[in-house]
């Protein structure tokens, strides 16, 4: 049995709404521990992966491993007809396995409740690398405000929707966009006197290529933290992570463009 | 021109 208390604009909802044009369904697997949310875009090319504890979840209930395919988009359409106030339970039973219940409960008690089926997780399934391994793959992290990395995500999407290229030395981080009547350059300097804000982290210098779109669709969701970290390297995806709540945190993957 | 890679290159997929 499952139940998954969820608020309007809470990180699980965020996420959901985020990914509702890459990829219909988030693979979700649940334990006593906690939560872990998993989705993939269609054209595989990017990931994104969400890790919520059961002690910063107020009102999660999970007494079994359970493994399911979520449609994100029914998920998305039912909870946009919520009220704000409404109280949201997703919740999947064994006497009725195989669909979801998505419960809204009014201040007054009025409640409404939609039923969907389930998709076959099994067909998409794939397996993210532990942190150790992941960590050993980087050759660089940045520490950037959320809200800063939004901005330049935004202006690198608007400038070209197909080519972004981050580099990062020990000295600075920069982005680039190629866009059909020009170009977008953005620099950041490393200060020495205040690294809490701003931090590079580099054990050679990196450049990564990339379709900034992802990078785009994936950024609002970090604002929902102060502070973002991008893990760059020369042969792996680039990884942006931020920490929700006091153990949570959501990490995306996005798929590099290299040389033929 | 650059070649796009795809999330099987890197991570398993069953």
């Amino acid at each position: 049995m499952l139940e998954l208390p969820l608020v309007k604009g809470d990180p699980f909802h965020h996420v959901m709404e985020a990914i509702l044009d890459l990829s219909d369904v988030a693979h979700v697997v649940c334990t006593t521990r906690g939560l872990n949310l998993l989705a993939v875009d269609t054209k595989h090319l990017a990931i994104v992966s969400l890790l919520f504890p059961a002690e910063d979840f107020k009102g999660y209930t999970c007494d079994e491993y359970i493994s399911i395919g979520i449609p994100i988009r029914d998920l998305v359409n039912a909870i946009r007809c919520g009220d704000d106030k409404d109280t949201i339970t997703l919740k999947v039973g064994e006497e009725n396995f195989g669909t979801i219940t998505l419960s809204f409960v009014s201040p007054e008690k009025n409640t409404v409740d939609y039923e969907f089926r389930l998709v076959d997780a099994k067909l998409e399934r794939f397996r993210l690398p532990d942190r150790h391994f992941l960590r050993s793959k980087y050759q660089g992290s940045v520490k950037m405000p959320s809200v800063e990395f939004r901005r330049i995500c935004k202006c690198l999407s608007n400038f070209g929707d197909e080519y972004g290229v981050i580099s990062v030395t020990d000295e600075d981080l920069t982005y680039f966009a190629k866009g059909t009547d020009g170009d977008v350059y953005v620099e950041y300097k490393q200060q020495e006197e205040d690294t809490t804000i701003f931090k590079i982290d580099v054990r050679e210098p990196v450049r990564l290529a990339f379709n900034p779109k992802y990078l785009n669709t994936f950024a609002k969701v970090f604002t929902l933290s102060g502070q973002v970290k991008l893990f760059l390297s020369k042969t792996h995806p680039l990884m942006v992570e931020c920490k929700i709540g006091q153990k949570g945190r959501i990490r995306c993957f996005v798929a590099p463009k290299v040389e033929p | 021109v650059l070649t796009q890679l795809r999330m099987e290159a890197f991570y398993s997929f069953n």
